[in-house]
């Protein structure tokens, strides 16, 4: 390396750059490293510079002994026709356009099949290095939000004489502030529990509000950042 | 045997297959991770790394049945999950890093996690570089068992979104972990609303109210409108209860009438009364009683230690559970009311027959927002038959008990996190 670099490292060749896809090759390669390009039984395995003589007899050794149908991927050989499995008879190039447009659909772009602007910005974003997978919509997982969501509904005052709807503001506990927590009362003094005077020292000296008077100033602070709120 | 080594690395080593939607990686519930040694970031203070990755494991405790503690001292083979940094070839992983830029983290199929150390890996709201506790939570939510989910919100994502502050784990990923593991179950010591007046910017004075769920020394504030504990929680009983003993607490009860508005806390043979407006109890309330009393002295005729209780301002009576006898306290004339104690099934009758908690009851909750009285008892709980019910089905029994349900499934992700990590 360079005896002397500049102050702030400029001049230093960042070695660990992460190489930019800008054409099919390294698309096809981003493709099939996150599991849009279907290998078969295809066996990654890489070995260490050094020992290429090594990979070349161990590899033939191994190609002898794997049965029919897989095929051995050298990460960095560019993949030759051979290398890849057709899938169900595509050429590459189908097999390439339908991998591109199942990345295009899960990224949230137009499935066009064109490795586009668009698309290679969507490939060169950070991401996980775990293979992709759409979650099926059908799956239970996610069914609970529908059901779960409905359990509930405010509490509804279908009473309409004088019903007290005790605002909603921030609330406080624990010196935390919680505002997105705070829950207003709705009493009607309906027959269901009778509370018809139980409030009047309340009421005195408490406005009413309407049912729907809720603090629109929520602040979505949770316990986590607790905030040292005094009274 | 080199060779078969390579062979075996790379087989046993398989990204997990992904097709499946998730699946439950760990059978136990408590599970133990490490920061190696050799893997430590040079980006940020060990202690930094160690702080992130603990927050990161109590976000997925928060939301699910599991428990993760961090161990420094078994043997490397008996922690379940191991994480590490490193660039380019690492840590004996045969996927290597690319370098600055797109893939920041992979996870394995055994619970190793590997973060790229050429990313700019920074802590929480940091505003800036890449959030390591957004890439921990989502590589440990692999590690669990979940694949990538499409859906907006969701920290499973496979791309990275930039840092937004307060991130939380939202609606689609609890529902995807609880998918695996199940929800939260448990049993409570005490659930009710904490009420009190507050004045409004305006100068007027409103009441509000807060949803409280406790268990041994630990307590969650219950979102209603978003069916689910606050987020943070659960959070040490003293924290937030100040003077209340630490190790939990019986019932709750909030005397709430024309003349009394009086919060307690019940403990063995001890009550406490809190102060709202100072949050903490009182060592000497208004009326000149020092706490903690004996419940037998504030309550004459009630028998300690009391399982739960509750108050009913419907005939402002104080309801003490103890074992199969349920105690009506007037508070009004201050002794027990008249043919108390009675047989819990007599006072609270099972509307289908046999379905009915019997006895020891966990937890009497009055809740506002379902405006009805509930026994819960283990992972159930019975509603109480409200004056509504009974107008709308007269032939439904006095305070009769609607038949069960499961309490984890009408209140949400009230999960523990393991004690070490109740306190970050």
């Amino acid at each position: 390396e360079k005896l002397f670099h500049n102050r702030d490292h400029s001049d230093v060749l960042n070695s660990h750059q992460a190489e930019v896809i800008t054409d099919k090759y390294t698309a096809e390669l981003f493709l099939s490293r996150y599991g849009f390009i279907k290998p078969v039984n295809w066996e990654e395995i890489q070995f260490e510079d050094s020992d290429s003589s090594f990979n070349d007899d161990f590899l033939d050794d191994l190609q002898d002994t794997l049965q029919e149908g897989t095929s051995v991927h050298r990460s960095r050989d560019a993949p030759q026709d051979g290398d890849h499995d057709d899938h169900s008879g595509l050429t590459e190039s189908q097999a390439f356009i339908l991998a591109l447009k199942e990345f295009q659909t899960m990224s949230g772009l137009p499935a066009t099949g064109v490795f586009d602007e668009a698309t290679k910005v969507a490939m060169n974003k950070p991401r996980c290095g775990v293979p992709d997978k759409e979650i099926d919509p059908d799956s239970g997982a996610l069914d609970a939000e529908n059901s779960s969501s409905d359990t509930f509904n405010e509490t509804e005052s279908n009473n309409t004489t004088s019903d007290y709807s005790l605002g909603s503001a921030e609330s406080f506990k624990d010196d935390i502030f919680n505002v997105n927590d705070t829950e207003s009362i709705l009493i009607s003094n309906d027959t269901s529990m009778n509370y018809t005077d139980l409030f009047d020292p309340i009421l005195n000296n408490t406005s009413l509000n309407s049912s729907h008077d809720v603090n629109s100033q929520s602040v979505n602070i949770s316990a986590r950042q607790s905030v040292a709120v005094r009274r | 045997r080199k060779r078969h080594l390579a062979t075996l690395v790379s087989k046993s080593r398989h990204k997990r297959d992904l097709s499946e939607s998730g699946y439950m990686a760990f059978s136990k519930r408590v599970l133990k991770w490490r920061l190696i040694g050799e893997g430590y970031s040079s980006q940020l203070s060990i202690e930094e790394q160690r702080y992130i990755f603990r927050l990161a494991f109590r976000m997925w405790s928060e939301v699910s049945p599991l428990e993760f503690v961090e161990d420094t001292r078994s043997p490397l083979e008996d922690v379940d999950i191991r994480l590490g940094f490193g660039t380019g070839r690492h840590l004996g992983c045969n996927q290597r890093f690319d370098g600055t830029g797109q893939e920041f983290a992979h996870a394995w199929f055994l619970g190793d996690i590997h973060f790229d150390d050429d990313e700019h890996f920074t802590a929480p709201n940091s505003g800036s570089g890449i959030s390591l506790l957004k890439v921990a939570v989502h590589e440990i939510g692999h590690v669990l068992g979940l694949p990538h989910i499409y859906r907006a919100g969701s920290i499973m994502q496979p791309s990275y979104l930039p840092q937004e502050s307060g991130f939380e784990m939202d609606w689609t990923d609890r529902k995807a972990i609880q998918h695996l593991y199940g929800g939260c179950k448990g049993r409570f010591n005490t659930a009710f609303d904490w009420i009190r007046k507050e004045k409004t910017p305006y100068g007027e004075v409103v009441i509000r109210f807060n949803t409280y769920f406790m268990r041994d020394d630990s307590y969650w504030l219950y979102d209603n409108r978003n069916n689910r504990t606050r987020y943070g929680d659960p959070v040490a009983l003293q924290t937030g209860w100040r003077g209340i003993p630490m190790d939990g607490v019986d019932a709750h009860v909030h005397v709430w009438s024309r003349k009394r508005d009086a919060v307690y806390f019940f403990k063995g043979a001890q009550f406490w009364r809190y102060d709202n407006e100072n949050d903490q109890v009182f060592r000497k309330d208004p009326e000149g009683h020092r706490y903690p009393r004996f419940i037998s002295e504030g309550f004459p005729g009630v028998f300690s230690p009391i399982d739960t209780a509750f108050y009913d301002r419907r005939d402002s009576c104080i309801y003490f559970f103890k074992n199969t006898l349920v105690y009506a306290f007037d508070v009004e004339a201050n002794r027990l009311a008249r043919g108390f104690p009675k047989n819990i099934r007599d006072v609270f009758p099972s509307v289908v027959s046999g379905d009915h908690p019997d006895g020891n009851i966990d937890a009497a909750y009055f809740s506002y927002t379902h405006n009805a009285i509930f026994l819960l008892k283990g992972t159930r709980f019975w509603q109480v038959v409200g004056s509504r019910d009974r107008w709308r089905r007269p032939f439904l029994p006095r305070n009769g008990l609607l038949p069960h349900k499961e309490v984890d499934q009408h209140w949400f992700d009230i999960c523990n996190v393991h004690p070490t990590a109740l306190k970050l």
